[in-house]
């Protein structure tokens, strides 16, 4: 049976802003991606769970060096000083399983999901399409986490693999 | 200058489930997804955005099919009937702009928020990687929003996305 998991990515770099209450009305997002493609900023994962009560949150990850300037480029928009919070994390690893056709196997999301909660590793961040499952997690756990993945998925990390996550 | 933005893809045939207030902690997602993926369902997106208060809400869609057999196996699991409802919702669809190099682009993501924003249409749930801005919307919104996507990023509507479109 062909292997479905492909390999592990680790970024380590990566820095996140969470802009809280953001409201859930046409128009929004555009607000906020609109200033921060103006400021030119490099913008890796948007992630926004559908709202309950009006208003949801909006997590987007950006290289750290960009994390000021996003910061300061986001609060010169009205909705963020008059309703929303940004709240921002350098502490943080993006870790990414690549494979094909994950969508009919499922399993390999629970599978990560499941190395990773063994190792007593918190997911705070999660988005997935049929080629990539994407967690993010506390950056202490970055080499544990992609350990337990190798070992789980029977995997070996490659030398580029392991250049990627220094 | 390359064209990035390659198609856009809209999925009718999904439906999404949300699990309110799952415990910030190691192991919850997994408990969830293993569940999902001993009853044999077929997960696309999976969302889960940050916590702020020791827990936080995971989204994800199925085929259509799939939604009782979702529903009745969650229920299954305490940590449902205790801390956790489940949200639904068949009235959705999914949209894809495909794409390559998109990180360095984060203004195509902004662009298509801006198209949809500009048609009045409420983005519930985004998830990005770099080859893919996907947005779940109100199946309503479906034809409008394929439309406002590829007259604003100058593409043709081919044969095969109508068809995937139906
Ligand atoms: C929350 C935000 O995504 C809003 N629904 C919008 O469409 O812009
Ligand atoms: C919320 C959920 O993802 C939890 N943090 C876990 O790791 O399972």
């Amino acid at each position: 049976q062909t292997p479905i998991v492909r390999g592990v990515a680790l970024d380590r770099n990566e820095a996140k802003i969470t802009v809280t209450n953001v409201a859930d009305i046409p128009g929004s997002i555009a607000t906020i991606f609109g200033k921060l493609a103006n400021d030119g900023v490099v913008v890796d994962m948007i992630i926004q769970n559908a709202s309950r009560n009006g208003s949801t949150d909006v997590t987007f990850t950006v290289p750290e060096q960009d994390l000021d300037r996003s910061i300061e480029g986001l609060q010169a928009l009205d909705l963020i000083s008059s309703t929303s919070e940004l709240i921002s994390d350098r502490a943080i690893c993006k870790i990414s399983i690549v494979g094909v056709g994950m969508r009919t196997h499922a399993g390999v999301a629970a599978k990560a999901f499941e190395l990773l909660g063994r190792d007593n590793i918190n997911i705070q961040m999660v988005s997935t399409s049929e080629i990539k499952v994407s967690v993010v997690v506390h950056e202490r756990y970055g080499e544990l986490a992609v350990r337990a993945l190798h070992e789980g998925f029977g995997l070996h990390q490659s030398a580029g693999e392991q250049q990627a996550a220094s």
